[in-house]
């Protein structure tokens, strides 16, 4: 899936629309019913409702039209472009129009008014085209879908999901609590001494821990770390994390899951997010990331992928070239895989399963062995 | 060329140049598609539209291709801005 360019979304969860005129193909109420349907396949996967209007301003204004229509995209007649619809925002943004020049049908013996405005609708909320062929927001129509067994691909949730999250009280997510969260069965338990990490980064001069869908938050000012879900700071994240790190020169962490990365700054998740990791200079033989730590002296993030590594200048915002090299010959004494890393106090920490490692950089050895959870007070 | 080849080919070279400008930010100011080239912004633009919805990426204007170019679509761009 992807998002529109700078990731615009609709900042509340109750938006309204409107069906400012009618094609004649079909009866007004299977129109309504087409358009109800396509909003509720949205509304399942996500917190968004959506009410009805029938004057004045709405957030999605749905209109037919025929070729030049006021919006400098014109229609073509029929085939071809069947609709087109605008990212979230004021006015025609998050509107949807549909080419009055095709057939329009409640079946697919013409062109099915419910497919289609399912994918404009798409659109409306913020998503992109996808490149998944199964997906709704694949661009090409697909006149061959079976109707009565259609849903949503899983690409089409993640995509919306990572604008809005799941439905709140959902199993994968409930109705997060910003306060921390009590340990209890099926939470990650901080002094488990098998305890391993998914990804560490600082934030801020704290230090974060991720596990699942969770983390723990470890100020150096207090004892006791607190313990978190990770959709309760920042609902567009994922959750089983792989690498993350923070540039402290940018106030930003960037954190990373399979082949995409996401930004934060404190808890404001960065438009323009997720970004493929190949944007940073990584083959397409890299499906993602172990582990990543900046050093804020050389302003330079080291990637750690199965037992090689590349360095990334995020002044030049450029891969270094030279690169992959063995870890084993630059960081004697820290075995792959490493699940995660991070730099505090000059020294780097290398996780791997239940130990850490840290490292001095400059003798260029490891000083120490560790519990993984030793942060964490235990 | 029998003369209906050559106003095929006329017909799919425009069919291309007006979908990369329209799905694929293919500038409008790029010179018009020979068929023959093998390399050049519509040759590029062609291999990125083929990747983007699942064709074999050829560069070339191959039935496929032009057959995925007809088809009913969103008005949307693949990519860009």
């Amino acid at each position: 899936f992807t998002t529109f360019p700078g990731m615009p979304k609709w900042r509340k969860t109750h938006l309204t629309y409107r069906i400012i005129n009618y094609t004649l193909d079909l009866p007004r109420d299977a129109v309504d019913s087409a358009i109800e349907k396509a909003l509720s396949l949205w509304q399942e996967v996500t917190p968004l409702t959506f009410s009805r209007a029938d004057e004045g301003e709405a957030d999605i204004k749905i209109s037919f039209a025929v070729r030049d229509h006021g919006d400098f995209s014109p229609f073509d007649g029929p085939g071809n472009v069947l609709g087109h619809a605008y990212p979230p925002g004021p006015g025609i943004f998050g509107d949807a129009h549909f080419d009055d020049d095709e057939q329009w049908t409640r079946d697919t013996s013409g062109t099915n008014l419910f497919l289609v405005a399912a994918h404009e609708l798409g659109h409306s909320l913020g998503l992109f085209h996808s490149a998944d062929p199964s997906a709704l927001m694949y661009p090409v129509y697909r006149a061959d879908t079976d109707l009565s067994r259609f849903r949503l691909s899983q690409d089409d949730v993640d995509g919306i999901q990572s604008l809005y999250g799941s439905p709140p009280g959902s199993p994968d997510d409930p109705v997060a609590p910003t306060e921390s969260v009590t340990s209890g069965p099926g939470t990650p338990a901080a002094c488990d001494p098998a305890l391993s990490f998914d990804a560490v980064s600082t934030l801020r001069g704290e230090i974060l821990f991720f596990k699942d869908r969770y983390f723990w938050r470890k100020s150096l000012r207090t004892l006791e770390p607190g313990f978190y879900l990770i959709s309760s700071f920042w609902p567009s994240l994922p959750s089983g994390l792989d690498a993350a790190y923070e540039d402290t020169s940018k106030d930003t962490v960037f954190l990373f899951k399979g082949n995409q990365f996401w930004a934060v700054r404190g808890t404001e998740a960065q438009a323009g997010y997720p970004k493929g990791i190949r944007t940073l200079g990584f083959p397409a033989t890299v499906g993602k990331i172990d582990a990543a730590l900046f050093d804020k002296e050389k302003k330079k993030t080291y990637f750690f992928v199965g037992d090689k590594y590349w360095r990334f200048d995020e002044k030049r915002q450029s891969m270094e070239p030279g690169f992959p090299r063995q870890i084993a010959e630059d960081f004697p004494g820290v075995d792959p895989k490493v699940d995660a890393a991070f730099e505090a106090f000059g020294f780097y920490y290398f996780f791997s399963g239940p130990s850490q490692l840290e490292f001095d950089p400059n003798a260029r050895k490891v000083t120490h062995t560790l519990a993984s959870g030793s942060w964490l007070n235990c | 060329y029998p003369a209906d080849r050559a106003a095929e080919d006329e017909d799919s070279m425009e069919l291309v140049q007006q979908y990369l400008e329209k799905y694929y930010k293919l500038a409008k100011e790029t010179k018009p598609f020979v068929r023959r080239r093998d390399h050049g912004p519509v040759v590029e633009k062609i291999r990125e539209m083929q990747k983007f919805l699942g064709l074999e990426v050829t560069g070339k204007l191959d039935t496929d291709t032009l057959e995925m170019m007809r088809k009913p679509r969103c008005g949307v761009p693949d990519v860009g801005d």
